[in-house]
């Protein structure tokens, strides 16, 4: 197992006591290793392992008394560093909040509106209401009518008979609300699929969200990478949210994620009911990217 | 002389990129970059495609069909992977050969049941659905009673995704399979592990632990239309030996091809 050599290599430093060139060397590509096995991006491993070479460098590691304690400080300072700090939820005070969440199919959007829902609710005492706008997977609607119900948060569906997205009819319906959030649930689309892309743009334009989400499976592999640099460069993505993370999954997708967007993770996902949402904790991530 | 040709740190830098972000992991590619270096540089690409197509399962046996009907076949997997959908699929061709019963055993997820209710009929199958928070073994067992009774040829299962993590739901779906052996001993006659080729080396660990616990005979791999390449399904077959069915390209019915070789190649050389 990748880490446990990480572990034994730091182990035998130890016992060196000063470290050389070569060590160095040998520490980082074992490092490069774990952080691969972890699924953090190939392109965005190769960026990190530069960056704690120059730390190490800037520490003036080879002259240190206790380098290897220093060389572990260093590498999950940049790690957490990397990952952010969670970001709390700010909503517009006496106005409607708009939060569309987009992503890939499955990823967990229309379970994650209903989470929201009831975080809104519980923490932030404000009144939510969950709008169905995925006009293609069977019983989409169903769901997030479900979800609102368990939560006892509003339900708007803006799916029409014909299968067409009815946002004018949204919009007016909710000018004469008194819900403090409105959260807009997509269909899942692939960062590849250029109608869908489309589609999701003029969604966008048409809604001008306060908050954009990127609802992305904490298991994803390489492809992380990719999604979050093609909803980035369509979308003016606010956050991310994390899901699944209560899976076997070493999480390196967050870091490609927070690499390649620069915004903060908002929350993880911790499991299937509605309360198992929580804010990002980066220190919890960065241990499982490591270990 | 060709072998004193050591591959330089960059090129099987090079080699290795290719490699992890198709998501075959650290140490398959590792393995493989060992065998590849040994050849001269100009025949490496080459040595590779060959390599590879050594390293993955080849076109398996048909399907399994049962000697007396109905044949039960079982789905399952993770959260979100596509298994629900890939029954939709899978009822769309086999109503050709057979009545096709779809069962439908997630009695947990929000409108998970009115999903597939959905889909069989638009495929135009019947579905028998559990009640939401009833006991999928009980659901099954209740379906596959009434499918032996009114002559169905097929039984699809779908079931609540799982975290392989959860010891609880592991065993609800070991329970759910040997209460069907009560009705139809030989059933299921296949279980497809479902998997997300969006998905890292999870997927691997996934595949593990599920077939610790159930039988496990085939994999369905979904989503194929990102570019993500399944790499971990080389791993999977050489540590595991486990085989693949089937390859989902899409959300339509017939986004699907049967596995080959040549398919996961060329997407992968693409
Ligand atoms: N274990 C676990 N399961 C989750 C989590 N979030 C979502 N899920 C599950 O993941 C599956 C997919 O969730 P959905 O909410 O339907 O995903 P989606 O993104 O809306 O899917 P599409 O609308 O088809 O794109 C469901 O089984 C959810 O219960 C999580 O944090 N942990
Ligand atoms: N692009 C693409 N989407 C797919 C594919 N297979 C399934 N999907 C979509 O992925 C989403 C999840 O599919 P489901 O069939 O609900 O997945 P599931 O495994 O049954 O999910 P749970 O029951 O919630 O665990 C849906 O939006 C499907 O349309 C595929 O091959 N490609
Ligand atoms: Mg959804
Ligand atoms: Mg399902």
């Amino acid at each position: 197992d990748l880490s446990d050599k990480l572990v034994n290599m730091l182990n035998s430093l130890r016992k060196k006591g000063k470290l050389t060139k070569e060590d160095i060397d040998k520490f980082l590509k074992n490092l490069k290793m774990v952080l691969l096995a972890s699924d953090v991006g190939f392109d965005v491993v190769r960026v990190f392992i530069k960056d704690v070479r120059k730390k190490l460098e800037e520490a003036n590691i080879e002259k240190s008394i206790s380098p290897v304690d220093q060389l572990t400080k260093i590498v999950y300072d940049e790690m957490r560093e990397i990952l952010g700090q969670p970001v709390p939820l700010k909503l517009k005070p006496g106005k409607l909040t708009q939060i569309l969440l987009v992503g890939l199919q499955g990823s967990g959007k229309t379970t994650t509106a209903g989470k929201l829902a009831y975080y809104i609710k519980k923490k932030l005492r404000k009144s939510p209401i969950l709008v169905a706008a995925d006009t293609y997977r069977p019983a989409a609607a169903q769901q997030l009518r479900t979800l609102a119900n368990e939560v006892d948060a509003g339900f708007y569906s803006m799916v029409k008979e014909d299968g067409t997205l009815d946002i004018d009819g949204y919009k007016k319906f909710i000018r004469g609300t008194l819900y403090d959030v409105a959260i807009i649930d997509s269909a899942g689309r692939m960062h590849v699929d250029e109608e869908l892309m489309e589609e999701i743009k003029q969604l966008h334009e048409a809604l001008q969200p306060d908050y954009v989400f990127l609802v992305a499976d904490a298991m994803l592999g390489q492809e992380a990478v990719d999604i979050a640099d093609a909803f980035h460069k369509a979308l003016p993505i606010s956050g991310v949210i994390l899901t699944k993370v209560d899976g076997d999954t070493r999480g390196g997708a967050a870091l490609s994620l927070r690499y390649v967007t620069g915004v903060p993770i908002y929350f993880m996902g911790m499991g299937e009911k509605v309360d198992a949402l929580e804010p990002f904790d980066p220190d919890e991530i960065s241990a499982r990217i490591l270990d | 002389f060709s072998s004193i040709q050591v591959m330089s740190e960059d090129e099987r830098d090079e080699l290795l990129a290719f490699l992890i972000k198709a998501d075959f992991g650290v140490m398959l590619a590792e393995e493989l970059l060992d065998i590849v270096e040994e050849y001269p540089p100009e025949e490496r690409e080459m040595r590779l495609r060959t390599l590879l197509a050594s390293y993955l399962p080849p076109k398996p046996e048909p399907i399994k069909i049962a000697s007396e009907p109905p044949t039960v076949y079982y789905f399952f997997g993770v959260n979100g992977v596509g298994k629900t959908t890939t029954i939709a699929k899978f009822a769309h061709i086999l109503k050709k050969r057979g009545k096709v019963m779809v069962i439908g055993a997630d009695t947990f997820r929000a409108a998970a049941t009115d999903q597939l209710g959905l889909w069989a009929e638009k495929v135009g199958v019947d579905a028998h659905l559990g009640e939401r928070g009833a006991d999928p073994s009980s659901v099954i067992y209740t379906g596959v009673e009434k499918a032996k009774a009114r002559g169905y040829d097929f039984v699809l299962v779908d079931t609540a995704g799982r975290m392989s993590t959860k010891k609880n739901l592991i065993e609800e779906l070991k329970k759910m399979e040997r209460v069907v052996k009560k009705v139809v001993p030989d059933a299921p006659h296949e279980s497809f592990l479902v998997l997300d080729a969006t998905q890292g080396q999870a997927a691997f660990r996934q595949a593990k632990t599920f077939m610790e616990a159930v039988q496990v005979t085939r994999i369905i791999l979904t989503k194929l239309d990102s570019t993500a390449k399944g790499g971990f399904i080389f791993s999977i077959w050489k540590e595991l030996g486990l085989p693949i069915a089937f390859l989902s390209f899409g959300q339509e019915l017939d986004d699907w091809v049967e596995y080959s070789p040549s398919v996961i190649l060329d997407n992968l050389f693409g």
